[in-house]
């Protein structure tokens, strides 16, 4: 563990907890994608399947069901609960999140560190986690008003991917073998997809203004 | 068969 990967787990964690935040204290989930949402849900169904085989750490285990259990309940808030998916902007959330996933899993059984089902869906749900937010950022060009919780929860899940490409360039130096070529470009890409965002928020925060997606 | 070092990222 190192310092640029516990900022990341943390700024990960401080992102679900904002959500989940925005979502049980004001019963509200405007301007939240729920496709996002269920597409997060599987990366980490796919990327824990071996919570129960190989023991990493406590923290490690007890991180992973935090992420689980968040995005399974957000999800489940978000379809089930009768305020909260009153608030659900289904007219605007239209991402067809099928011709996300499916390109995702064809590429994990070309490209995977080795051809066994918990690889491929370890490289899927890397993928599939690069390319989650684009739901949630169409739904903020499309939505006009982004509140303050959406906003930092999509700076929050940016940034926890920052991290950890600080983190896999200390662990390539510091670790001898230490090569994953699929998570680094995964991770690369997810961040580049954020700059956009990042852009904007950095600009509405230093001239102190409401953020606006430009449409 | 070379087994692939633990995946211990999140």
């Amino acid at each position: 563990m190192n310092i640029f990967r516990l900022a990341g787990d943390m700024t990960h964690l401080m992102s679900v907890l904002v959500l989940l935040l925005k979502i049980h204290t004001i019963k509200s989930c405007a301007g939240i994608s729920l496709k996002t949402q269920e597409l997060y849900a599987l990366v980490f169904a796919t990327r824990y399947l071996d919570i129960f085989t190989d023991f990493i750490s406590v923290y490690n285990t007890i991180m992973k069901l935090i992420f689980l259990g968040s995005s399974f309940s957000i999800v489940w808030y978000m379809r089930r609960h009768k305020l909260v998916r009153r608030s659900y902007d289904k007219e605007q959330d239209t991402f067809r999140h099928f011709f996300l996933v499916l390109p995702c899993l064809l590429l994990a059984l070309v490209m995977n560190e080795k051809f066994t089902f918990k690889e491929v869906m370890w490289a899927f749900s890397l993928y599939l986690e690069a390319v989650a937010i684009l739901p949630q950022l169409v739904l903020l060009q499309r939505t006009k008003n982004i509140d303050n919780l959406t906003g930092q929860y999509v700076f929050l899940l940016g940034a926890y991917r920052a991290f950890y490409i600080f983190n896999w360039i200390y662990r390539y130096f510091t670790e001898p073998h230490y090569v994953h070529w699929i998570t680094w470009i995964s991770g690369l890409v997810q961040t580049l997809l954020y700059a956009d965002f990042f852009y904007y928020y950095f600009n509405s925060w230093k001239n102190n203004v409401k953020l606006h997606l430009p449409a | 068969n070379m087994e692939l070092p633990l995946k211990d990222e999140l």
